[in-house]
């Protein structure tokens, strides 16, 4: 594959390594830790304890999680080079249309598919779990893509990049430089396919990955629906959500 | 600006993950 204009190998190299060190440095994570907990579950009484909460209360504590999952997203961003070029109107729309995306990649790591759970709070949950959320449908496609995603074996290298490639769409709407994001964007993909080449990895294996793009903005499409609908159900309650969380997935 | 004041500060802001 050609090279993207005035781009070097040399600069690949580099985008590769700087992209990856923010994606281990800003990972809530590290794989040793998340290997450690796999097999740390919630037993059948704390799943009940959980599922007899109350929508508000549920939705109060995985509205913290996410708001402080962002808050990693958003360090992610800043040290992928050339971000911080970008003027900050970009800046807040790359993350605001983005990072839900990059959650849902960065879930991945803290998946486990031999018995279908994810870490919530620090032990590994059943879907059944989020049961008072009221949301079975959000919940279950977000277990789904995760098992779908497991499938596709990223390592931290492919998935680091492939959290930086998303998250530098040049299509979101409202984007002052097109240009300049899709020239990030276009190097980030570079170092992608170079990562993929290097590793021997199938070509298939990129185009699975970007498969998932449509599946995740269904999921960021219900959540902000799902959000929505509780927003008229309970204000109070989504008045109270974290500051950040409100602003990322208001209007 | 103000409507984004949060993620204004994120991004101004020095921070470590140590900090987060």
């Amino acid at each position: 594959n050609p090279l993207p204009e005035g781009c070097s190998l040399l600069e690949i190299e580099r985008i590769t390594q700087s992209v990856l060190k923010s994606h281990m440095e800003t990972s809530q994570h590290s794989t040793e830790e998340l290997k450690r907990m796999a097999w740390t579950l919630y037993s059948p009484e704390e799943t009940r304890s959980y599922q007899t909460k109350s929508a508000e209360v549920m939705w109060q504590q995985c509205a913290i999680h996410i708001t402080n999952a962002i808050q990693y997203v958003v360090e992610f961003a800043k040290r992928i080079s050339g971000f911080m070029d970008l003027c900050q109107n970009d800046q807040i729309i790359l993350l605001k249309a983005g990072c839900m995306d990059v959650l849902l990649i960065r879930m991945c790591r803290a998946y486990n598919p031999i018995n279908n759970t994810f870490l919530f709070d620090g032990k590994f949950a059943t879907a059944h779990l989020f049961k008072a959320l009221g949301c079975d449908d959000l919940v279950n496609a977000v277990f789904d893509l995760a098992k779908s995603m497991s499938r596709i074996q990223m390592t931290e290298e492919e998935m680091a990049l492939f959290s930086a490639a998303v998250l530098l769409s040049p299509d979101r709407p409202w984007l002052t430089d097109v240009q300049k994001v899709q020239k990030l964007q276009e190097k980030v993909y570079m170092a992608l396919q170079r990562c993929l080449q290097k590793e021997g990895a199938s070509e298939e294996k990129l185009a699975k990955m970007v498969s998932k793009l449509p599946i995740m903005k269904s999921i960021c499409n219900l959540h902000i629906d799902k959000l929505e609908f509780f927003r008229l159900v309970h204000p109070e309650t989504a008045y109270t959500f974290p500051p950040l969380y409100r602003e990322v997935f208001g209007s | 600006k103000e409507k984004h004041k949060i993620l204004h500060q994120l991004l101004q802001n020095s921070t470590s993950p140590v900090d987060l």
